[in-house]
């Protein structure tokens, strides 16, 4: 773990005098490595190692503990404070909420919209989703199936080749039941997709979301900030939601979007069942991140 | 150009930021650092435009030498192509894909539905299936996978086809029950067609960072892979991954995905990979 090895780097280094620039270089050395291996971005990295350095430098060595925990503790608060210190759960209000789902292909979002759903019900909401996703092949299908399972209303369209119509059709549906949050599910695209993006920002201009949620893989590498900067950018993204949280992977990418966008990660995807959604508890992540 | 003027410390860490955000992993990118730093110092040339060349024949060493061709099988009986992977990383579509590149070159094609498990998942296969004209095994949702491979099989057998290609439901490699149903498709498939499936494909999303090589590791472990495709290198991910997983297991990359349409399927060439990591 990093802990080990940061003791090991410090085994030299007395109980007295300061931790100075010299002997935490191979500690901060040791830190940009286990970053890096857990999949967070190279520059924000490099920028979290500035920050605990300059937190570092001139800090006594306490006796209490040994050097290398002091710098664990200094990286795990520098951590913390980066990625929020308490879970940040949507805040809804008691009805007319939209929320859009967007992101890359295949990082979730239909599963996730199905998850949030039975979520805000469970929270005593009134659910409601739609099939925006007019591109993949039976992406409907999928929703209708996931809407089936679970109880829920879906409006979608198979007919309707433009999905603008299908976002009014379904806030028409909304605006007539007693739906309390609809979700508007779409089709993964690239950022770097113009035409797909464009079709993003008509949709948010017609739904007018109280929320914008980017869903991404927790096994994302480097490319992570490129595509959340640029949802941003273009759409601005109120919050993330990070899936697939129950492999290996070390979700790095936790740290460099929310580095990256200082967007709150509010949920994370904990399996394929619509029940295996909790809400992301920041300490949690930096553990795992750490190792 | 790259770099510029004379080779330098800075420039090598420069090269460290550019190399690391391929994903092909920081002890990957020291290693390669540190075998460019010796072979240039001995060299007389300082200029910077020989570091680039240097960085690409490093890749392609560490790449091995590996055969991307499509195994076909050597007795007249169906070769199976079998495509495994971690949830939503292209393995429906990459059926798809192979099934229309197969179909060009005049074979007979079959597909069998083996994700019985995911919402609208045969829905999905069976309208890649009518659009590429290809025939379809499928069972209903929730039946079992080892006996829709089963049933492909013997229909494939039966129609003296060329290729079955079986789509799986994703999965994660840490999951031990779902990795035991891969091995029993597997099985199942080797009672009917003893060396099949004559391939294993496993897709890598390439957006995935490092723990793309555990995943190549267990699935590996589990199933003898044969191959694998990097999908959706039309994004801005450079996956550069395989380039770890290449130097680890040795395992060849087939194909890559670059789009969402059936066209969208290249042969992977390790030299235009490795210049790619550059653009
Ligand atoms: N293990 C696991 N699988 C998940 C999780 N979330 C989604 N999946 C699976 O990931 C795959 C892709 O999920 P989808 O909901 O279809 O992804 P998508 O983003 O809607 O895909 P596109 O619409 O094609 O962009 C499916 O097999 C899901 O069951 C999760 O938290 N854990
Ligand atoms: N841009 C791009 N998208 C791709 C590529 N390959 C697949 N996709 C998209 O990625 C998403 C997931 O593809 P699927 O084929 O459903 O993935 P899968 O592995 O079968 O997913 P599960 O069965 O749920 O595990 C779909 O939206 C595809 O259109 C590719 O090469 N490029
Ligand atoms: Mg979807
Ligand atoms: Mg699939």
């Amino acid at each position: 773990s990093l802990s080990d090895k940061l003791t090991k780097v410090f085994r030299n280094l007395r109980g007295y005098g300061k931790l100075s620039e010299s002997n935490i270089k191979d500690a901060l050395r040791e830190i940009k490595l286990a970053l890096l291996e857990a999949d967070v971005n190279y520059k924000v990295v490099k920028s979290f190692i500035d920050a605990v350095k300059e937190k570092s430098v001139g800090e006594e060595v306490l006796k209490s503990v040994t050097p290398g925990q002091q710098i664990v503790k200094i990286v795990h608060d520098e951590m913390v404070s980066l990625m929020g210190n308490k879970a940040e759960a949507l805040q809804l209000r008691a009805k007319g909420n939209r929320i859009m789902i967007v992101g890359l292909q295949g990082s979730g979002k239909t599963t996730t919209a199905a998850k949030l759903a039975v979520h805000f019900r469970k929270m005593g909401h009134k659910p409601h989703l739609a099939a925006l996703d007019i591109q993949r092949p039976a992406a409907i299908d999928q929703l209708v199936f996931l809407g089936k399972q679970n109880n829920i209303p879906v409006t979608f369209d198979k007919n309707d080749k433009k999905v603008v119509s299908i976002a009014k059709k379904a806030l028409e549906h909304v605006k007539n039941s007693d739906c309390t949050v609809s979700l508007f599910d779409t089709a993964g695209r690239l950022h770097i997709d113009d035409q797909l993006m464009a079709e993003l920002e008509a949709l948010k201009d017609v739904i007018q979301p109280h929320e914008i949620l980017f869903v991404a893989d927790a096994m994302t590498g480097q490319d992570a900030v490129n595509s959340v900067s640029q949802f941003n950018e273009r759409l601005g993204i109120s919050g993330v939601i990070l899936t697939k949280l129950d492999g290996d992977a070390r979700g790095g990418a936790a740290l460099s979007i929310r580095a990256t966008t200082g967007c709150p990660i509010r949920y994370v995807g904990l399996g394929e069942k619509v029940s295996d959604i909790e809400l992301f508890h920041p300490d949690r992540m930096v553990s795992r991140i750490l190792g | 150009t790259l770099f510029r003027g004379e080779i330098s410390s800075d420039m090598y860490e420069d090269i460290e930021e550019i190399l690391v955000q391929t994903d092909m992993g920081i002890d990957t990118v020291m290693k390669l650092v540190g075998n460019i730093e010796n072979r240039l110092s001995r060299s007389s040339k300082k200029d910077s435009a020989v570091v680039v060349d240097a960085i690409k024949t490093e890749l392609l060493a560490m790449m091995n030498q590996t055969d991307n061709t499509l195994r076909t099988a050597s007795s007249p009986v169906p070769t199976v192509i079998m495509l495994v992977g971690v949830n939503g990383t292209g393995k429906t579509t990459s059926v798809a894909k192979m099934a229309n590149h197969l179909l060009k070159q005049k074979k007979k094609v079959m597909l069998a539905a083996c994700d019985t498990f995911r919402g609208a998942a045969i829905e999905q296969l069976d309208i890649w299936a009518q659009r590429t004209g290809t025939y379809l095994v499928k069972h209903q949702h929730g039946a079992d996978a080892a006996a829709v491979a089963y049933d492909a099989c013997q229909a494939a057998i039966a129609r003296n086809v060329d290729y079955l290609l079986i789509d799986t439901a994703g999965r994660l490699h840490t999951n031990k029950n779902l990795m035991e149903e891969l091995k029993k498709i597997k099985r199942t498939v080797q009672k009917l067609i003893p060396e099949a499936p004559h391939e294993i494909l496993i897709t890598i999303d390439a957006v995935s960072g490092q723990n793309a090589l555990p995943q190549v590791q267990i699935f590996n472990d589990q199933l003898s892979l044969t191959g694998m495709i990097l999908t959706k290198l039309d994004g801005t991910a450079k996956g550069g991954i395989v380039i770890k997983i290449q130097h680890e297991i040795s395992l060849p990359v087939k194909f890559i995905g670059v789009g969402e349409g059936m066209d969208d399927l290249l042969p992977f060439s390790n030299q235009e990979f490795v210049n790619a990591l550059f653009e």
